[in-house]
Protein backbone atom coordinates (compact mmCIF):
# COMPACT_ATOMS: atom_id res chain seq x y z
CA UNK A 1 0.00 0.00 0.00
CA UNK A 2 1.81 3.28 -1.08
CA UNK A 3 2.49 5.74 1.31
CA UNK A 4 2.29 9.78 -0.44
CA UNK A 5 4.09 11.55 1.53
CA UNK A 6 4.35 15.65 0.65
CA UNK A 7 6.64 18.02 1.50
CA UNK A 8 5.48 21.41 2.29
CA UNK A 9 6.29 25.11 4.40
CA UNK A 10 5.20 28.05 2.56
CA UNK A 11 8.50 29.42 3.99
CA UNK A 12 10.59 29.95 1.42
CA UNK A 13 14.52 27.97 1.28
CA UNK A 14 13.66 25.93 4.33
CA UNK A 15 15.30 22.85 2.95
CA UNK A 16 12.01 21.35 1.08
CA UNK A 17 13.61 20.52 -2.06
CA UNK A 18 16.96 19.03 -0.27
CA UNK A 19 14.04 17.06 1.80
CA UNK A 20 13.21 15.84 -1.13
CA UNK A 21 15.40 14.18 -3.31
CA UNK A 22 17.33 13.13 0.13
CA UNK A 23 14.52 11.54 1.82
CA UNK A 24 13.03 9.54 -1.85
CA UNK A 25 17.01 8.54 -2.55
CA UNK A 26 17.76 7.41 1.01
CA UNK A 27 14.28 5.40 0.52
CA UNK A 28 15.45 4.12 -2.79
CA UNK A 29 18.47 3.31 -1.73
CA UNK A 30 17.33 0.75 0.60
CA UNK A 31 15.47 -0.64 -1.82
CA UNK A 32 11.64 0.86 -1.84
CA UNK A 33 10.14 1.61 -4.75
CA UNK A 34 9.98 5.41 -4.82
CA UNK A 35 8.49 8.04 -7.24
CA UNK A 36 9.28 12.05 -6.73
CA UNK A 37 7.16 14.27 -7.67
CA UNK A 38 8.07 18.23 -8.09
CA UNK A 39 5.10 20.32 -7.90
CA UNK A 40 6.98 23.28 -7.91
CA UNK A 41 7.44 25.55 -10.81
CA UNK A 42 11.05 26.25 -10.07
CA UNK A 43 11.63 22.45 -10.76
CA UNK A 44 14.86 22.51 -8.49
CA UNK A 45 13.97 19.01 -7.89
CA UNK A 46 13.99 18.30 -11.10
CA UNK A 47 17.32 19.82 -11.59
CA UNK A 48 18.45 18.41 -7.90
CA UNK A 49 18.19 14.42 -9.55
CA UNK A 50 20.18 15.77 -13.25
CA UNK A 51 17.18 16.45 -15.50
CA UNK A 52 16.99 19.84 -17.07
CA UNK A 53 13.34 21.46 -16.54
CA UNK A 54 13.32 22.96 -19.94
CA UNK A 55 13.42 19.73 -21.94
CA UNK A 56 10.76 18.22 -19.60
CA UNK A 57 7.78 18.03 -21.87
CA UNK A 58 5.77 15.52 -20.40
CA UNK A 59 6.10 16.78 -16.75
CA UNK A 60 3.58 17.36 -14.14
CA UNK A 61 2.20 20.15 -15.09
CA UNK A 62 0.69 18.31 -18.17
CA UNK A 63 -0.48 15.33 -15.67
CA UNK A 64 -2.07 18.12 -13.83
CA UNK A 65 -4.04 19.97 -16.46
CA UNK A 66 -4.90 16.60 -17.44
CA UNK A 67 -3.20 16.18 -21.50
CA UNK A 68 -1.13 13.01 -20.35
CA UNK A 69 -1.40 10.18 -17.56
CA UNK A 70 1.46 10.01 -14.79
CA UNK A 71 2.42 7.31 -16.26
CA UNK A 72 3.32 8.46 -19.54
CA UNK A 73 5.51 11.66 -17.37
CA UNK A 74 7.42 9.07 -15.57
CA UNK A 75 11.06 9.23 -15.55
CA UNK A 76 13.61 6.74 -13.83
CA UNK A 77 16.86 8.27 -12.43
CA UNK A 78 20.21 7.17 -11.83
CA UNK A 79 19.46 5.72 -8.83
CA UNK A 80 17.96 2.41 -8.76
CA UNK A 81 14.03 2.00 -7.52
CA UNK A 82 14.23 5.81 -7.58
CA UNK A 83 11.71 7.66 -10.30
CA UNK A 84 10.75 11.21 -10.29
CA UNK A 85 7.78 12.99 -12.03
CA UNK A 86 9.49 16.43 -13.54
CA UNK A 87 8.24 19.68 -13.21
CA UNK A 88 8.73 22.58 -15.99
CA UNK A 89 8.37 26.15 -15.95
CA UNK A 90 4.72 26.00 -17.52
CA UNK A 91 3.32 25.17 -13.80
CA UNK A 92 3.85 29.13 -13.11
CA UNK A 93 0.74 29.23 -14.74
CA UNK A 94 -1.06 26.26 -13.85
CA UNK A 95 -2.65 28.03 -10.69
CA UNK A 96 -4.62 30.43 -12.86
CA UNK A 97 -5.42 27.58 -15.12
CA UNK A 98 -7.28 25.18 -13.28
CA UNK A 99 -8.98 27.77 -11.40
CA UNK A 100 -12.14 27.03 -13.06
CA UNK A 101 -11.76 23.38 -13.22
CA UNK A 102 -14.38 20.93 -11.40
CA UNK A 103 -12.76 19.59 -7.93
CA UNK A 104 -9.26 21.62 -8.73
CA UNK A 105 -7.96 20.64 -5.97
CA UNK A 106 -7.76 16.60 -6.37
CA UNK A 107 -6.25 17.05 -9.85
CA UNK A 108 -3.09 15.76 -8.57
CA UNK A 109 -4.82 13.02 -6.34
CA UNK A 110 -6.46 11.63 -9.22
CA UNK A 111 -4.06 11.26 -11.69
CA UNK A 112 -1.37 9.62 -8.98
CA UNK A 113 -4.22 6.69 -8.69
CA UNK A 114 -3.07 4.82 -11.18
CA UNK A 115 0.32 4.56 -9.73
CA UNK A 116 -0.61 3.39 -6.21
CA UNK A 117 0.48 -0.72 -6.70
CA UNK A 118 3.97 0.35 -8.27
CA UNK A 119 5.27 2.33 -5.09
CA UNK A 120 5.98 2.08 -1.71
CA UNK A 121 6.52 5.79 -1.21
CA UNK A 122 5.49 8.98 -3.54
CA UNK A 123 7.12 11.96 -1.96
CA UNK A 124 5.75 15.56 -3.44
CA UNK A 125 8.19 18.61 -3.04
CA UNK A 126 6.36 21.68 -2.88
CA UNK A 127 6.75 25.79 -3.91
CA UNK A 128 6.94 28.02 -1.03
CA UNK A 129 3.63 29.33 -1.15
CA UNK A 130 0.12 27.90 0.18
CA UNK A 131 -2.10 27.99 -3.37
CA UNK A 132 -3.07 25.63 -5.54
CA UNK A 133 -0.21 23.34 -6.44
CA UNK A 134 0.47 22.72 -2.53
CA UNK A 135 -3.55 22.21 -1.87
CA UNK A 136 -2.86 19.61 -4.30
CA UNK A 137 -0.06 18.18 -2.99
CA UNK A 138 -2.23 18.09 0.52
CA UNK A 139 -5.07 16.68 -1.28
CA UNK A 140 -3.32 13.39 -2.65
CA UNK A 141 -0.95 13.18 0.13
CA UNK A 142 -1.15 10.82 3.20
CA UNK A 143 0.94 13.13 5.30
CA UNK A 144 3.00 15.93 5.12
CA UNK A 145 6.51 16.76 6.27
CA UNK A 146 7.20 20.55 7.70
CA UNK A 147 10.79 20.87 6.90
CA UNK A 148 11.83 23.91 9.40
CA UNK A 149 15.12 26.05 9.75
CA UNK A 150 15.33 26.85 13.03
CA UNK A 151 15.12 30.61 12.97
CA UNK A 152 12.52 33.32 13.33
CA UNK A 153 10.44 33.69 10.37
CA UNK A 154 10.37 29.83 10.05
CA UNK A 155 8.92 29.94 13.10
CA UNK A 156 6.37 32.18 12.66
CA UNK A 157 4.68 30.41 9.01
CA UNK A 158 3.78 27.25 11.24
CA UNK A 159 0.73 28.92 12.27
CA UNK A 160 -0.44 29.80 8.55
CA UNK A 161 0.69 26.00 7.45
CA UNK A 162 -1.17 24.19 10.00
CA UNK A 163 -4.38 26.17 9.76
CA UNK A 164 -3.77 25.39 5.88
CA UNK A 165 -3.47 21.61 6.73
CA UNK A 166 -7.01 21.90 9.34
CA UNK A 167 -8.82 23.15 6.17
CA UNK A 168 -7.51 20.85 3.66
CA UNK A 169 -9.10 17.89 6.06
CA UNK A 170 -12.15 19.55 6.79
CA UNK A 171 -12.83 19.65 3.00
CA UNK A 172 -10.42 17.53 1.00
CA UNK A 173 -8.41 15.03 2.93
CA UNK A 174 -10.00 13.95 5.96
CA UNK A 175 -7.18 11.25 6.63
CA UNK A 176 -4.31 13.90 5.90
CA UNK A 177 -1.73 13.50 8.65
CA UNK A 178 1.28 15.07 10.05
CA UNK A 179 4.10 12.77 9.10
CA UNK A 180 6.44 14.90 11.40
CA UNK A 181 8.37 18.46 11.43
CA UNK A 182 11.75 17.95 10.31
CA UNK A 183 14.60 20.73 11.67
CA UNK A 184 17.02 21.55 8.64
CA UNK A 185 19.73 23.53 8.49
CA UNK A 186 20.60 23.61 11.69
CA UNK A 187 23.30 25.17 13.54
CA UNK A 188 24.17 23.81 16.91
CA UNK A 189 26.50 26.24 17.81
CA UNK A 190 23.88 29.46 17.52
CA UNK A 191 21.68 29.94 20.46
CA UNK A 192 18.89 31.29 17.99
CA UNK A 193 18.84 27.80 16.32
CA UNK A 194 18.52 26.09 19.69
CA UNK A 195 15.60 28.55 21.10
CA UNK A 196 13.72 27.92 17.98
CA UNK A 197 14.16 24.06 17.98
CA UNK A 198 12.87 23.68 21.88
CA UNK A 199 10.38 25.83 20.59
CA UNK A 200 9.06 23.97 18.09
CA UNK A 201 9.82 20.84 20.52
CA UNK A 202 7.80 22.20 22.76
CA UNK A 203 4.49 22.52 20.70
CA UNK A 204 4.97 19.66 18.21
CA UNK A 205 6.17 17.29 21.09
CA UNK A 206 6.92 14.09 20.12
CA UNK A 207 5.91 14.88 16.26
CA UNK A 208 9.18 15.96 15.64
CA UNK A 209 11.91 13.73 14.06
CA UNK A 210 14.40 13.13 15.98
CA UNK A 211 17.20 13.18 13.60
CA UNK A 212 18.37 16.78 13.00
CA UNK A 213 19.05 17.82 9.82
CA UNK A 214 22.41 19.91 10.37
CA UNK A 215 23.92 22.17 7.98
CA UNK A 216 26.47 20.19 5.52
CA UNK A 217 27.88 21.95 2.59
CA UNK A 218 27.79 18.34 0.46
CA UNK A 219 23.77 18.82 0.68
CA UNK A 220 24.52 22.44 -1.11
CA UNK A 221 26.68 20.82 -3.20
CA UNK A 222 25.15 17.70 -4.63
CA UNK A 223 22.57 19.37 -6.46
CA UNK A 224 24.91 21.57 -8.59
CA UNK A 225 26.27 17.62 -10.25
CA UNK A 226 22.14 16.81 -10.37
CA UNK A 227 22.82 14.24 -7.95
CA UNK A 228 21.21 13.15 -4.30
CA UNK A 229 23.80 13.51 -1.71
CA UNK A 230 23.83 9.50 -1.25
CA UNK A 231 25.43 9.46 -4.50
CA UNK A 232 27.77 12.24 -4.46
CA UNK A 233 29.07 11.69 -0.83
CA UNK A 234 27.55 8.65 0.85
CA UNK A 235 29.92 9.35 4.23
CA UNK A 236 28.98 12.82 4.83
CA UNK A 237 27.07 13.77 7.69
CA UNK A 238 24.48 15.17 5.45
CA UNK A 239 24.05 11.63 3.60
CA UNK A 240 23.75 9.86 7.01
CA UNK A 241 21.45 12.68 8.34
CA UNK A 242 18.45 11.99 5.73
CA UNK A 243 19.47 7.79 5.91
CA UNK A 244 17.96 8.20 9.20
CA UNK A 245 15.43 10.60 8.39
CA UNK A 246 14.14 7.80 5.88
CA UNK A 247 14.83 5.06 8.84
CA UNK A 248 12.42 7.40 10.95
CA UNK A 249 10.06 7.26 8.34
CA UNK A 250 10.33 3.46 7.47
CA UNK A 251 9.38 2.43 11.00
CA UNK A 252 6.14 4.27 11.72
CA UNK A 253 4.87 2.82 8.52
CA UNK A 254 5.65 -0.56 9.15
CA UNK A 255 2.57 -2.66 8.68
CA UNK A 256 2.00 -4.57 11.78
CA UNK B 1 11.62 61.84 -6.97
CA UNK B 2 10.84 59.16 -5.23
CA UNK B 3 12.87 56.06 -6.28
CA UNK B 4 11.11 52.89 -5.98
CA UNK B 5 12.79 49.32 -6.15
CA UNK B 6 11.25 45.94 -5.81
CA UNK B 7 13.21 43.37 -3.98
CA UNK B 8 12.44 40.46 -6.00
CA UNK B 9 13.87 36.37 -6.54
CA UNK B 10 10.93 33.69 -7.10
CA UNK B 11 13.73 31.31 -4.93
CA UNK B 12 12.93 30.94 -1.48
CA UNK B 13 15.29 32.22 1.71
CA UNK B 14 17.74 34.56 -0.59
CA UNK B 15 17.03 37.50 1.71
CA UNK B 16 14.86 39.53 0.11
CA UNK B 17 13.02 40.35 3.18
CA UNK B 18 16.46 40.66 5.29
CA UNK B 19 17.39 43.41 2.48
CA UNK B 20 13.73 44.61 2.18
CA UNK B 21 14.05 45.90 5.75
CA UNK B 22 17.55 46.28 6.29
CA UNK B 23 17.96 48.55 3.27
CA UNK B 24 14.71 50.57 4.34
CA UNK B 25 16.01 51.21 7.35
CA UNK B 26 19.81 52.03 6.42
CA UNK B 27 18.28 54.65 4.13
CA UNK B 28 15.66 55.87 6.52
CA UNK B 29 18.87 56.43 9.38
CA UNK B 30 20.99 58.37 7.40
CA UNK B 31 17.72 60.57 7.29
CA UNK B 32 16.31 59.86 3.59
CA UNK B 33 12.45 59.59 3.83
CA UNK B 34 11.45 55.47 3.27
CA UNK B 35 8.50 53.47 2.74
CA UNK B 36 8.74 49.56 3.13
CA UNK B 37 5.62 47.86 1.55
CA UNK B 38 5.20 44.20 2.33
CA UNK B 39 3.99 42.44 -1.13
CA UNK B 40 4.17 39.14 0.79
CA UNK B 41 1.12 37.13 2.10
CA UNK B 42 3.51 35.54 4.87
CA UNK B 43 4.19 39.03 6.09
CA UNK B 44 8.00 38.50 7.44
CA UNK B 45 8.59 42.47 6.46
CA UNK B 46 5.76 43.45 8.77
CA UNK B 47 6.64 41.22 11.83
CA UNK B 48 10.42 41.62 11.03
CA UNK B 49 9.65 45.66 11.86
CA UNK B 50 7.62 45.26 14.83
CA UNK B 51 4.06 44.64 13.80
CA UNK B 52 1.35 41.90 14.19
CA UNK B 53 0.32 41.14 10.89
CA UNK B 54 -3.10 39.79 12.29
CA UNK B 55 -3.79 43.03 13.49
CA UNK B 56 -3.41 44.91 10.05
CA UNK B 57 -6.48 45.79 9.56
CA UNK B 58 -5.49 48.07 6.89
CA UNK B 59 -3.04 46.52 5.15
CA UNK B 60 -1.50 46.07 1.14
CA UNK B 61 -4.25 43.83 0.28
CA UNK B 62 -7.06 46.64 1.00
CA UNK B 63 -4.57 49.18 -1.01
CA UNK B 64 -4.02 46.48 -3.96
CA UNK B 65 -8.22 45.45 -4.13
CA UNK B 66 -8.75 49.34 -4.11
CA UNK B 67 -11.05 49.58 -1.14
CA UNK B 68 -8.59 51.95 0.62
CA UNK B 69 -5.95 54.63 -0.21
CA UNK B 70 -1.81 53.86 0.08
CA UNK B 71 -2.16 57.04 2.54
CA UNK B 72 -4.52 54.99 5.42
CA UNK B 73 -2.60 51.61 5.29
CA UNK B 74 0.82 54.17 5.71
CA UNK B 75 2.06 52.83 9.76
CA UNK B 76 5.30 54.67 11.24
CA UNK B 77 7.69 52.33 12.50
CA UNK B 78 10.25 52.41 15.37
CA UNK B 79 12.78 54.28 13.24
CA UNK B 80 12.45 57.55 12.40
CA UNK B 81 11.72 58.52 8.16
CA UNK B 82 10.91 54.71 7.85
CA UNK B 83 6.96 53.93 7.32
CA UNK B 84 5.57 50.21 6.41
CA UNK B 85 2.56 49.54 4.40
CA UNK B 86 1.69 46.15 6.23
CA UNK B 87 0.85 42.70 4.58
CA UNK B 88 -1.74 40.28 5.91
CA UNK B 89 -2.62 36.43 5.57
CA UNK B 90 -5.99 37.99 3.25
CA UNK B 91 -3.19 38.53 0.18
CA UNK B 92 -2.63 35.10 0.09
CA UNK B 93 -6.21 35.04 -2.16
CA UNK B 94 -4.73 38.56 -4.21
CA UNK B 95 -3.79 36.94 -7.00
CA UNK B 96 -7.25 35.25 -7.74
CA UNK B 97 -9.15 37.99 -6.78
CA UNK B 98 -7.79 40.25 -8.83
CA UNK B 99 -6.90 38.25 -11.95
CA UNK B 100 -10.65 39.61 -14.16
CA UNK B 101 -9.50 43.58 -12.62
CA UNK B 102 -8.77 45.84 -15.69
CA UNK B 103 -4.79 46.68 -15.70
CA UNK B 104 -4.63 44.01 -12.90
CA UNK B 105 -0.56 44.28 -13.01
CA UNK B 106 -0.61 48.11 -12.53
CA UNK B 107 -3.02 48.13 -9.27
CA UNK B 108 0.29 49.10 -6.96
CA UNK B 109 1.65 51.19 -9.36
CA UNK B 110 -1.27 53.25 -9.35
CA UNK B 111 -1.85 53.22 -5.71
CA UNK B 112 1.37 54.42 -4.93
CA UNK B 113 1.29 57.62 -7.25
CA UNK B 114 0.03 59.51 -4.16
CA UNK B 115 2.94 58.84 -1.93
CA UNK B 116 5.67 60.30 -4.48
CA UNK B 117 6.02 63.29 -3.01
CA UNK B 118 6.15 62.17 0.57
CA UNK B 119 9.31 59.48 0.35
CA UNK B 120 13.04 59.50 -1.12
CA UNK B 121 12.56 55.96 -1.48
CA UNK B 122 10.19 53.26 -1.54
CA UNK B 123 11.31 49.28 -0.87
CA UNK B 124 8.67 46.62 -1.59
CA UNK B 125 9.27 43.15 -0.31
CA UNK B 126 8.08 40.56 -2.95
CA UNK B 127 7.04 36.93 -2.16
CA UNK B 128 9.18 33.74 -3.66
CA UNK B 129 7.14 33.27 -6.64
CA UNK B 130 6.49 35.15 -10.44
CA UNK B 131 3.10 35.49 -9.99
CA UNK B 132 0.77 38.48 -10.15
CA UNK B 133 2.02 40.31 -6.75
CA UNK B 134 5.55 40.43 -7.76
CA UNK B 135 4.56 41.52 -11.18
CA UNK B 136 2.63 44.04 -9.75
CA UNK B 137 6.08 45.16 -8.02
CA UNK B 138 7.98 45.32 -10.96
CA UNK B 139 5.43 47.20 -12.75
CA UNK B 140 5.51 49.63 -9.78
CA UNK B 141 9.28 50.00 -9.55
CA UNK B 142 11.96 52.37 -11.02
CA UNK B 143 14.01 49.72 -10.55
CA UNK B 144 14.41 45.75 -9.17
CA UNK B 145 17.66 44.52 -6.41
CA UNK B 146 17.80 40.63 -6.98
CA UNK B 147 19.35 39.58 -3.94
CA UNK B 148 21.20 35.80 -4.78
CA UNK B 149 22.31 33.18 -1.91
CA UNK B 150 25.43 32.26 -3.36
CA UNK B 151 24.79 28.34 -4.05
CA UNK B 152 23.30 26.08 -7.03
CA UNK B 153 19.58 26.80 -6.94
CA UNK B 154 19.73 30.33 -6.41
CA UNK B 155 21.69 30.95 -9.48
CA UNK B 156 19.63 28.43 -11.61
CA UNK B 157 16.74 30.31 -10.74
CA UNK B 158 18.04 33.49 -12.10
CA UNK B 159 17.05 32.94 -16.09
CA UNK B 160 13.30 32.59 -15.18
CA UNK B 161 13.81 36.14 -12.95
CA UNK B 162 15.43 37.66 -16.08
CA UNK B 163 13.00 36.37 -18.10
CA UNK B 164 9.90 37.77 -15.98
CA UNK B 165 11.84 41.41 -15.99
CA UNK B 166 12.13 41.14 -19.53
CA UNK B 167 8.77 40.53 -20.64
CA UNK B 168 7.39 43.54 -17.85
CA UNK B 169 10.04 46.27 -19.41
CA UNK B 170 8.15 44.68 -22.70
CA UNK B 171 4.48 44.88 -21.60
CA UNK B 172 3.82 47.07 -18.76
CA UNK B 173 6.81 49.42 -17.80
CA UNK B 174 9.91 50.00 -20.21
CA UNK B 175 11.87 52.25 -17.80
CA UNK B 176 12.45 49.16 -14.99
CA UNK B 177 15.87 49.25 -14.44
CA UNK B 178 18.25 46.41 -12.79
CA UNK B 179 19.24 48.41 -9.73
CA UNK B 180 22.02 45.54 -9.19
CA UNK B 181 22.08 41.94 -8.10
CA UNK B 182 22.92 41.55 -4.38
CA UNK B 183 25.04 38.17 -3.21
CA UNK B 184 23.59 37.08 0.48
CA UNK B 185 24.41 34.53 3.01
CA UNK B 186 27.46 34.82 1.43
CA UNK B 187 30.04 32.05 3.75
CA UNK B 188 33.58 32.71 1.94
CA UNK B 189 34.91 29.66 3.56
CA UNK B 190 33.20 27.86 1.25
CA UNK B 191 34.29 26.77 -2.00
CA UNK B 192 30.63 26.63 -3.30
CA UNK B 193 30.01 30.29 -2.45
CA UNK B 194 33.00 31.66 -4.10
CA UNK B 195 32.14 29.39 -7.41
CA UNK B 196 28.44 30.58 -7.65
CA UNK B 197 29.42 34.75 -6.85
CA UNK B 198 32.53 34.74 -9.44
CA UNK B 199 29.60 32.82 -12.26
CA UNK B 200 27.00 35.32 -11.12
CA UNK B 201 29.70 38.64 -11.81
CA UNK B 202 31.10 36.86 -15.21
CA UNK B 203 27.08 36.79 -16.10
CA UNK B 204 26.02 40.75 -14.50
CA UNK B 205 29.81 42.36 -14.07
CA UNK B 206 29.20 46.03 -12.81
CA UNK B 207 25.64 45.36 -12.18
CA UNK B 208 26.63 43.49 -8.73
CA UNK B 209 27.03 45.04 -6.37
CA UNK B 210 30.27 46.02 -4.24
CA UNK B 211 29.32 44.79 -1.00
CA UNK B 212 28.53 41.24 -0.18
CA UNK B 213 26.18 40.81 2.86
CA UNK B 214 28.04 38.17 4.64
CA UNK B 215 25.86 35.19 6.86
CA UNK B 216 25.70 37.01 10.63
CA UNK B 217 23.74 35.80 13.29
CA UNK B 218 22.12 39.10 14.46
CA UNK B 219 20.79 39.37 10.61
CA UNK B 220 18.49 36.52 11.73
CA UNK B 221 18.49 37.22 15.59
CA UNK B 222 16.88 41.12 15.10
CA UNK B 223 13.57 40.23 13.34
CA UNK B 224 12.87 38.12 15.99
CA UNK B 225 12.63 41.30 18.42
CA UNK B 226 10.52 43.38 15.48
CA UNK B 227 13.69 45.60 14.87
CA UNK B 228 15.67 46.32 11.95
CA UNK B 229 19.70 44.73 12.61
CA UNK B 230 20.44 48.93 12.55
CA UNK B 231 18.34 48.91 15.97
CA UNK B 232 18.97 46.16 17.39
CA UNK B 233 23.01 45.82 17.06
CA UNK B 234 23.91 48.80 14.89
CA UNK B 235 28.10 47.72 15.04
CA UNK B 236 27.83 44.06 13.81
CA UNK B 237 29.06 43.31 10.40
CA UNK B 238 25.38 42.29 8.90
CA UNK B 239 24.61 46.46 10.30
CA UNK B 240 27.45 47.88 7.93
CA UNK B 241 27.11 45.33 5.64
CA UNK B 242 23.31 46.74 4.94
CA UNK B 243 24.75 50.47 5.18
CA UNK B 244 27.39 49.87 2.55
CA UNK B 245 24.75 48.71 0.34
CA UNK B 246 22.79 51.72 1.09
CA UNK B 247 25.60 53.94 0.54
CA UNK B 248 25.82 52.41 -3.17
CA UNK B 249 22.01 52.78 -3.88
CA UNK B 250 22.54 56.38 -3.02
CA UNK B 251 25.91 56.85 -5.06
CA UNK B 252 23.96 55.47 -8.18
CA UNK B 253 20.78 57.45 -7.62
CA UNK B 254 21.98 60.69 -6.87
CA UNK B 255 21.10 63.09 -9.45
CA UNK B 256 23.57 65.52 -11.36
N1 LIG C 1 21.23 20.84 5.54
C1 LIG C 1 21.70 21.67 4.60
N2 LIG C 1 23.00 22.04 4.60
C2 LIG C 1 23.49 22.90 3.68
N3 LIG C 1 22.77 23.45 2.69
C3 LIG C 1 21.46 23.11 2.61
C4 LIG C 1 20.86 22.20 3.54
N4 LIG C 1 19.55 22.04 3.20
C5 LIG C 1 19.35 22.83 2.12
N5 LIG C 1 20.50 23.47 1.75
C6 LIG C 1 20.68 24.47 0.70
O1 LIG C 1 19.91 25.61 1.12
C7 LIG C 1 19.20 26.19 0.02
C8 LIG C 1 17.70 26.10 0.28
O2 LIG C 1 17.31 24.75 0.32
P1 LIG C 1 16.10 24.20 -0.57
O3 LIG C 1 16.17 24.77 -1.96
O4 LIG C 1 16.08 22.71 -0.45
O5 LIG C 1 14.86 24.84 0.21
P2 LIG C 1 13.37 24.95 -0.30
O6 LIG C 1 12.52 25.03 0.93
O7 LIG C 1 13.05 23.85 -1.26
O8 LIG C 1 13.37 26.34 -1.07
P3 LIG C 1 12.15 26.95 -1.91
O9 LIG C 1 11.22 27.55 -0.90
O10 LIG C 1 12.79 27.98 -2.81
O11 LIG C 1 11.52 25.80 -2.67
C9 LIG C 1 19.64 25.41 -1.22
O12 LIG C 1 20.72 26.12 -1.83
C10 LIG C 1 20.10 24.06 -0.65
O13 LIG C 1 21.08 23.44 -1.48
N1 LIG D 1 23.08 37.63 5.91
C1 LIG D 1 22.36 36.83 6.72
N2 LIG D 1 22.93 36.23 7.77
C2 LIG D 1 22.23 35.39 8.58
N3 LIG D 1 20.93 35.10 8.40
C3 LIG D 1 20.29 35.67 7.37
C4 LIG D 1 20.95 36.58 6.46
N4 LIG D 1 20.04 37.00 5.54
C5 LIG D 1 18.89 36.38 5.85
N5 LIG D 1 19.02 35.58 6.96
C6 LIG D 1 18.01 34.69 7.55
O1 LIG D 1 17.81 33.67 6.56
C7 LIG D 1 16.41 33.35 6.46
C8 LIG D 1 15.91 33.68 5.05
O2 LIG D 1 15.99 35.09 4.84
P1 LIG D 1 14.73 35.92 4.34
O3 LIG D 1 13.48 35.50 5.04
O4 LIG D 1 15.09 37.37 4.39
O5 LIG D 1 14.67 35.44 2.81
P2 LIG D 1 13.49 35.66 1.78
O6 LIG D 1 14.09 35.61 0.43
O7 LIG D 1 12.71 36.91 2.12
O8 LIG D 1 12.57 34.38 2.03
P3 LIG D 1 11.13 34.10 1.37
O9 LIG D 1 11.44 33.57 -0.01
O10 LIG D 1 10.51 33.07 2.26
O11 LIG D 1 10.40 35.42 1.34
C9 LIG D 1 15.71 34.16 7.54
O12 LIG D 1 15.60 33.34 8.71
C10 LIG D 1 16.66 35.33 7.78
O13 LIG D 1 16.57 35.85 9.11
MG1 LIG E 1 12.28 23.95 -3.21
MG1 LIG F 1 10.65 37.13 2.47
Amino acid sequence: MVKIIAIANQKGGVGKTTTAINLAASLAVTEHRTLVVDMDPQANCTSGLGFDPRMAVNSIYEVVIGSISAQSATQSTEVPYLNLIPANINLVGAEFEIIDVPSRECLLARALMDLHTQYEFIIIDCPPSLGLLTVNALTAADSVIIPVQAEYFALEGLGQLLNTIKIVRRRLNPNLDIEGVLLTLFDARLRLSKQVASEIKRYFGSRVFRTIVRRNIRLAEAPSFGKPVVLYDAACKGARNYLAVAQEVLQSNITP
